[in-house]
């Protein structure tokens, strides 16, 4: 009764019934088990003297980021395609959790927006992985949707770095995805579309999924980074809806399916409707 | 039509500015109507293309109308054609292309007002499918951004997601109908229930 299971085929994930969060994750052919949690959370940046947060600079006001919900309601839907997880964690942040039957990894659909800035706070939004895993300072994060390259947090291969910036200073662009191993296990995330991602501590992934800023940076676009959609009279800020995809695999296991599975994100079926007689159709 | 316009935007599209969100909103805004602009036109070639590849005998094989049309809000449950009632002899058909150079196998998720529908492969097989009742975030964001990118109040949301399984081979397509049940509750669909934990 602690925990709420989904996954109609071989990949499990467990719920707290408690705090609705993601527990573990569990595949029963490879058995690869890793415990992990998910949670989203924001940093905020107000106006500072020296550099604001905008289009082309991250500077988060250099506190830590706010959690946006540590429990959450779940509502829970299953079928012989796909199981789904529905969470609220506020107004404006919600995700259906899906795994289906012949997948081997588990979709996440965030719908994040309007970001809310009358408390004059910007936010920008990021999901957060957390695993029981040791990895030593290191990620890896795809080029240009190719290679996966490795980096090192708080290091640079050609130069002495003076970490100034602890959290900006360790994003890095992710256009195909990101992973992180203790020498066991694989954690991989694939993203639709182009994000940035870090490993801020170890075990840990994150990636930023929206942002919406009150000032200009000063790099020269000379405006806040503060998106608006307008219907009629009204206007509110911009609300976006993505997918983001988690796969666990063993050592070295994972490279199959961030290739496979990246491109199949990347080039989607293409649907076309009809209407038609279906007696009429010659099948082809 | 022809693809040029999507071709010409998305060289413009190249520039630094467009590729990072670094650009001034309404330059932002110029490139989203450039991208739509060719995005739409190009639709229209693929629609009239795939016309002519499915090889209908009730359809037109030519290059001014189509019998098909793509939903590019399908995320947020704006599908004009899956959401028409299904009336006797005229049944949705659904063309997959897959433009990937192996076989697929995937899940594809589309909006109806009806549970009571079957989905059947080209060769007349049943599909198993699987009906999930829309959500409230959804269907709110459905009438919110319809309005604001097309500039029209959408129908009343659709009740349910119908959802199945879909096969494509490399590089081409396959064709999958649906249509109404013949008598009401004979859908071999399984209509999900929604289960909150205490």
């Amino acid at each position: 009764n602690e925990t709420v299971e989904i996954g109609p085929g071989n990949l499990k994930a467990s719920f707290s019934s408690n705090s609705g969060q993601l527990k573990r994750l569990y595949n029963s052919k490879t058995g690869v088990d890793i415990p992990v949690q998910q949670s989203y959370l924001w940093y905020g940046s107000t106006q500072k003297s020296d550099q604001n947060s905008g289009a082309y600079i991250f500077r988060p006001d250099g506190s830590p980021p706010v959690i946006v919900a540590r429990s959450v309601p779940i509502k829970v839907i299953r079928g012989p395609l796909v199981d789904e997880i529905h969470q609220q964690f506020n107004s404006w942040i919600s995700q259906v959790i899906r795994i289906y039957k012949d997948k081997e990894h588990v979709e996440f659909e965030f719908t994040i927006g309007p970001i809310p800035t009358e408390d004059s706070v910007g936010k920008e939004v990021i999901t957060r992985m957390t695993a029981n895993m040791a990895t030593d300072k290191v990620f890896y994060t795809d080029s240009n949707g190719r290679d996966f390259l490795k980096r090192v947090r708080d290091y640079r291969a050609d130069w002495d770095l003076q970490v100034t910036q602890p959290v900006a200073g360790n994003y890095y662009p992710v256009n195909l995805g990101m992973y992180i191993t203790d020498n066991k296990s694989e954690l991989s995330i694939l993203v639709d579309r182009a994000t940035g991602g870090a490993s801020i501590n170890d075990g840990e992934i994150e990636l930023m999924l929206h942002r919406r800023l009150l000032y200009d940076d000063a790099r020269g676009v000379g405006e806040a980074l503060d998106e608006t959609v307008c219907v009629g009279t009204a206007s509110e800020g911009l609300t976006v809806r993505g997918n983001y995809y988690l796969g666990i695999h063993k050592n070295d296991d994972g490279s199959r399916w961030r290739r496979t599975t990246g491109q199949e994100i990347y080039s989607p079926l293409v649907l076309a409707f009809g209407h038609e007689n279906q007696e009429e159709w010659r099948a082809s | 039509f022809n693809t040029f316009s999507l071709g010409d935007a998305l060289g413009v599209t190249q520039h630094h500015d467009a590729v990072t969100g670094t650009a001034k909103q309404h330059t932002t805004n110029d490139y989203a109507k450039r991208l739509t602009i060719g995005a739409t036109e190009s639709e229209a070639v693929v629609n009239s293309a795939l016309s002519c590849l499915v090889n209908s005998t009730t359809g037109p094989c030519s290059t001014t109308s189509s019998l098909f049309n793509q939903c590019r809000l399908l995320n947020i449950s704006y599908c004009p054609p899956t959401e028409k009632d299904i009336t006797e002899g005229k049944n949705l058909v659904i063309v997959a292309y897959n433009p990937l150079g192996w076989n697929r196998t995937d899940i594809i998720k589309i909006p109806v007002n009806d549970a009571n529908l079957i989905v059947q492969d080209s060769a007349g097989n049943l599909v198993e499918a699987q009906f999930i009742e829309l959500d409230n975030i959804t269907s709110n964001l459905r009438k919110f951004y319809v309005e604001a990118y097309l500039g029209i109040s959408p129908k009343q949301a659709p009740k349910y997601w119908l959802i199945f399984r879909v096969s494509v081979p490399p590089l081409g397509w396959n064709t999958y109908f649906v249509s109404k049940a013949s008598q009401k509750g004979s859908s071999t669909g399984y209509v999900s229930k929604m289960e909150i934990p205490l």
